[in-house]
């Protein structure tokens, strides 16, 4: 089993975008993936036709009772989910106390989710309880940043937080992706080529481009490869998925 | 004075190119207007080319010092701004008690922002403390909404959270704004016309075009009409603007 976070502190970077197009390019390889929503927005639990405010078994439970937890099949092939309730919201305001609770989804997943080859665990845009309990379980991070001049802030934020763990002997393995490229713009090249300079070999040397085709997938409720497979988004994920994969030795 | 907030707990909906497409609107009408930047992120202060890492007297200071607190001068006729420092995130944490403070942001404005006719507030993409200030201080709320399925989630969220205001007393009058508009696509259309459908009178009849002009104008730092006036997107924000003027009496 590896687990792979995708987390930012910017909000609308591609965050759930990345999560359901990853997972759905290793489902497509023949591996079993879990999906995690850690987001109490449940983005990634809407876009799978969970509702938040009925869903059981949640997330939420991780700080509850967590043997309670079950991961629920979201009828596409290898692809099953443990979604996100709106109760999520009032963990992060209790946990004025953190200390013990930043691996509760670490000892979960080591004894709940052996089953699965991949965890794919998407994160809300701010650096709290879910996101530490993420960075903590994770093997291998994903930072989406959306090739604009705002983006690039949050990312050095996000960085800095990196920083910080490897001091304290938590070094994560950590891939940066630039989203939502779009060709026709300096601001996206421009971006695109500071954040190549300032990354070197911590940054996926391709792109994910602009594509109306993830927006369609997220209202229809399937993964994006189901119905638009030849388009250039999708098929960007599934090149930066084979890249990831061990035998090609991440960058 | 009067206060207009812009808040929406989904990220990346375009809080921040709201704010600054609506003060820069204002300010081409002759306004006096001072932008609040409520968001650790400080993604309105990197806007404006100022370093939130560097940036004294910040809105940080409004749960510290608040007489400390000094409006900028952006350079651009018209548009002063209180930034955001990094330590905001701070703020969020320490304040397991609410009490009180949720009306520090009110008080400050009502002191000390006299001399503007306007003031636009950013905020982060989460219900905590900022957004609570920003939405007690305002006298009327713009809530940006993508034109997609992942973001309708948290727009029902977020009317769920002014309802229970309401509920307290507290009514904010509110107009729901659709951005990132793409005319190419299914989503954004039926996501749209849901939208009017649910919203009636409280979303602005118009939209606001996907248009690549804003992530350039951020690389660049300038406010949007400075060097692309006739740009479908920024047209859109002028018109929205003169609409919620009050002769033109708001929705
Ligand atoms: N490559 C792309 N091209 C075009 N649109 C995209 C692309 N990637 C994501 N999007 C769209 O951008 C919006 C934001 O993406 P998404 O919700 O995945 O971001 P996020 O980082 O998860 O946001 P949040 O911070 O709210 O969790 C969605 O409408 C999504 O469909
Ligand atoms: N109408 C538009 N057309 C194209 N791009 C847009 C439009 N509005 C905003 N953007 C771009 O989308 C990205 C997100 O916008 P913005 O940062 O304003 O959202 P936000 O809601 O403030 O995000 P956060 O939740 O992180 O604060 C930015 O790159 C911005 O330039
Ligand atoms: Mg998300
Ligand atoms: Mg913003």
């Amino acid at each position: 089993m590896k687990i792979w976070t995708v987390a930012n502190q910017k909000g609308g970077v591609g965050k759930t975008t990345t999560t359901v197009s990853v997972a759905d390019a290793l489902a497509g390889l023949g591996y079993r993936v879990l999906l995690m929503d850690l987001d109490p927005q449940a983005s990634l639990t809407c876009y799978m036709q969970l509702d938040p405010d009925q869903v059981e078994n949640t997330s939420y439970d991780l700080f509850n009772k967590p043997e309670r937890i079950r991961p629920v099949d979201t009828g596409f092939e290898g692809l099953h989910i443990v979604g996100a309730s709106m109760a999520l919201a009032n963990v992060e305001k209790r946990s004025s106390s953190i200390d013990g609770k930043g691996l509760v989804l670490k000892r979960w997943l080591q004894q709940h989710a052996q089953a699965y080859d991949y965890v794919l665990i998407d994160t809300p845009p701010a650096l709290g309880m879910m996101m530490i309990n993420a960075l903590a379980a994770c093997d291998h991070l994903l930072v989406p940043v959306q090739t604009d001049f705002l983006a690039l802030k949050g990312l050095e934020r996000m960085m800095k937080v990196l920083g910080m763990l490897a001091v304290s002997g938590a070094e994560i393995p950590h891939t940066v992706i630039a989203t939502m490229f779009d060709k026709r713009t300096n601001a996206s090249r421009r971006t695109y080529q500071f954040l190549k300079n300032q990354y070197k070999t911590r940054i996926w040397p391709g792109v994910i481009p602009v594509d109306t085709k993830f927006r369609e997938a997220s209202r229809l409720g399937v993964p994006p490869s189901f119905l638009f497979a030849q388009s250039h988004g999708i098929v960007a994920y599934q090149k930066l998925t084979r890249d990831l994969l061990p035998d090609d030795l991440l960058r």
